[in-house]
């Protein structure tokens, strides 16, 4: 069995002029092996 | 085969022969003997042949592995087996599968079974099971257990997305346009729209972006098709914390779940479902192998769909069954059942909808909240 997630994700953050790195990345890669919980991306604070 | 009969005949009319005196009664006792030796020899070429198919298959599956570690990406190659497989009644066996998976078992059998069944064959981890093993009436009631209290601790990190299964990272990607494609494997890709029904509101999320220019970013106050798609469905809390001028991409996550996996699926982050979509599709086995050698696996296979919208925007989760792994179970809709008989002939029927909560707020979910199971069969 196989689970496909698609989802919208911030690819860069100028709100209100300032710039900041938001910036959606996967912390996993093709062939990992992941448990339920773990994190698959993050994007950064301001 | 041949041989083996040859002997076993040649072994039966010697000791016909040995027996002397006994006339047509003796010559009777024969034909018996060689019928008696036809059956296991049967048996025997059987075994022989699918242990060959067997080796066969681990040799191949080594040298893809082998391919793999040395960074080269095995190809799209459909086989004769993949379209004899077409002609199989695999919804069918898939449901006789489920039916023998569920039968009970006497109760000092069933540590034996599990052992053998997860931690012989799958490696999984038993001491992770909630129950202890013997309350597992059958192996499809083991196969779904549920894992003791904080043996899958949930990031916190409010700016991170956690993974709804166990399993294999299959495929990560951005999609990069409105004819974006999902690769199964390198020489053959799927629309994700395929994926997710022709009605997915991610039509609207492509082709409508609110921050195309960045110039439009500071003033952008929902005149845009993006911000109205996100003012009509979100809900008051999704609404209000969705930044008015943020870029967004949209991103996929494939994940393969092993058979001997942890097969519960939880809420990757805090959002709303608005639609559930059902396809009664195929049930072809979903294995690594499948992956390469059937073309559309993850498009023409059962699956349930959610679709909804989280903080940052479209969210949609896609559980696809397989032969073995025949049945979703839906925890926010008990009611819901899959893999059941096909009255229709035609597999391209539309997929069956059901929108959560018409009033617009859906149905909401926490982060790491369980949301579904795969069931055997």
């Amino acid at each position: 069995s196989t689970v496909v997630l698609i989802f919208q994700a911030p690819i860069s953050g100028l709100a209100g002029g300032i710039s900041s790195s938001p910036e959606f990345k996967f912390c996993v890669k093709k062939g990992d092996k992941i448990r339920v919980g773990e994190a698959i991306g993050r994007w950064g604070s301001q | 085969h041949s041989a083996i009969l040859s002997r076993g005949s040649h072994a039966a009319r010697s000791s016909v022969g040995g027996g002397g005196g006994g006339g047509g009664g003796g010559g009777g006792g024969g034909k018996s003997e060689e019928n008696f030796l036809l059956v296991p020899g049967a048996t025997i070429a059987t075994i022989l042949m699918l242990g060959a198919l067997h080796a066969r298959r681990l040799y191949e599956d080594k040298k893809v592995e082998e391919l793999k570690e040395k960074g080269i990406e095995v190809e799209f190659s459909p086989d004769i087996k993949a379209a004899f497989l077409r002609l199989l009644p695999l919804r069918t066996m898939s449901r006789f599968w489920g039916l023998l998976a569920s039968l009970e078992l006497p109760v000092y059998v069933r540590p034996f079974v599990y052992k053998a069944w997860d931690a012989g064959l799958f490696h999984s981890n038993l001491e992770e099971a909630a129950l202890p093993l013997e309350k597992y009436a059958s192996l499809q009631e083991f196969f779904v257990r549920a894992l003791k209290e904080g043996a899958r601790p949930i990031d916190e990190d409010p700016n991170c997305l956690v993974s709804p299964v166990d399993g294999m990272v299959l495929r990560i990607g951005e999609l990069g346009g409105p004819g974006a494609m999902i690769e199964q494997v390198k020489g053959f890709s799927y629309s994700p729209f395929s994926l997710l029904g022709p009605r997915t509101s991610l039509h609207k999320v492509v082709d409508g972006n609110a921050c195309d220019e960045p110039s439009e970013l500071s003033t952008a106050q929902g005149t845009t098709k993006k911000s109205w798609w996100r003012l009509s469905f979100a809900s008051p809390k999704v609404r209000n914390s969705v930044p008015s001028c943020q870029m967004e991409g949209v991103f996929y996550c494939v994940l393969y779940l092993h058979p001997g996996s942890y097969h519960r699926v939880h809420s990757p982050v805090d959002w709303n479902v608005f639609v559930r979509r059902h396809f009664s599709g195929n049930l072809f086995p979903m294995n690594e192998r499948a992956t390469r050698t059937i073309k559309n696996l993850h498009i023409e296979n059962e699956r349930v769909v959610l679709e909804g919208q989280w903080r940052e925007g479209f969210m949609a989760l896609a559980a696809i069954g397989a032969t073995n792994i025949g049945s979703i179970q839906l925890y926010i809709e008990p009611e819901f059942r899959t893999n059941r008989p096909k009255l229709k002939l035609l597999s391209s029927e539309p997929p069956e909808e059901r929108v959560y909560d018409a009033e617009g707020t859906g149905l909401m979910l926490k982060k790491g909240e369980e949301v579904a199971a795969f069931n055997m069969g």
